[in-house]
């Protein structure tokens, strides 16, 4: 495995397929999470972030990965 | 969507700095 927790490694892998410009918005995001708590979301995306396995784009609620691209 | 150079600056700096964390992480569990 990668180290990451399965919510951290699904939220990875959502973010990776997402192709656009500005990445994926956390809105979009948690619509596509349902069912999981937006703060296990939030704290998910912060350990992504200082990783280094994510990066915010336009603003602090758009996200790429390191690797998608 | 369009961005503008900007954006497209900014973002290529998180991206800079993300991989630097990445790569410090990686260097850490070696």
């Amino acid at each position: 495995t990668n180290g990451l927790t399965p919510h951290q490694s699904q939220i990875l892998n959502f973010i990776r397929s997402c192709k656009g410009n500005e990445g994926m918005g956390f809105e979009e995001l948690k619509s596509r999470l349902h069912g999981i708590n937006v703060n296990t979301i939030k704290q998910a995306l912060e350990f992504l972030s200082n990783e280094g396995h994510i990066y915010s784009t336009v603003d602090d609620d758009h996200y790429k990965s390191t690797d998608g691209d | 969507v369009c961005l503008t150079e900007e954006q497209k600056r900014k973002i290529e700096e998180n991206r800079q700095r993300a991989l630097a964390r990445r790569a410090e992480r990686l260097a850490v569990q070696k």
